[in-house]
């Protein structure tokens, strides 16, 4: 699976 | 926030209002590829849902309203306000061919099966090939203003930023977001042959201008 980043990017 | 990250935001921030000016103070859209503008303006749209469900930051807030404001602003100066000057003729791009496909990619690789997630993987996968109508168009006419290719140059060197930013961040937090990634490499070399333009053309004071 992915490891996802926090969506704090634009 | 790293260095990495600020300057891809400043960047894209700087060609989002370099466009803007340019058809605001020329009265013109000319050479712009209003399809990669109504592209631009979805990415926004389907990506910053998340405004109405979670607060990350004052900055983070204030640059998506600008971005997503911006976006709108683009499209109405191109298809309302200027529309006598919006070369349609030129802009060819056959759009269906990267929303259907990028919206079948979403539904199947995907972090989570909702709707917001799917939207948000939705404007990561658009946003990678969304500039390709306006590269088709300079393409058919063979030419660009030297404005437009300084937009472009800073909307490209945005998402390059940007890979810097995830090395910084997988080095350093840890983090990596395997989806992102790899569209924003996509998103980068696609930009390649522009950027190779960019340099050995309008950086030496010539107008970019491809062989017949």
């Amino acid at each position: 699976a992915f490891k996802q980043m926090e969506k704090d990017e634009l | 926030m790293n260095i990495f990250r600020l300057t891809g935001d400043l960047s894209h921030l700087a060609a989002i209002i370099i466009l803007l000016l340019k058809i605001w103070k020329s009265r013109s859209c000319a050479g712009i590829s209003g399809k990669s503008q109504i592209l631009f303006a979805l990415v926004f749209t389907t990506r910053y849902l998340d405004l109405f469900t979670s607060f990350i930051s004052l900055y983070n807030t204030c640059m998506k309203l600008i971005y997503i404001g911006c976006a709108y602003a683009t499209v109405y100066l191109i298809y309302a306000k200027f529309r006598a000057t919006y070369d349609g003729n030129h802009d060819s791009f056959r759009v269906e061919f990267l929303v259907v496909p990028v919206g079948g990619l979403s539904v199947l690789i995907n972090h989570d099966f909702s709707p917001l997630e799917i939207l948000w993987t939705f404007s990561i996968y658009l946003e990678s090939v969304a500039i390709l109508p306006q590269l088709f168009m300079i393409s058919k006419t063979g030419e660009a203003e030297t404005i437009t290719t300084h937009y472009l140059f800073c909307l490209g060197l945005y998402r390059a930023l940007y890979l810097f930013n995830w090395i910084w961040r997988f080095y350093f937090e840890g983090f990596f977001d395997m989806i992102a990634i790899v569209a924003g490499v996509v998103q980068t070399v696609l930009y390649c042959d522009f950027f190779y333009l960019y340099v050995t053309k309008v950086l030496k004071g010539k107008k970019l201008s491809l062989p017949a």
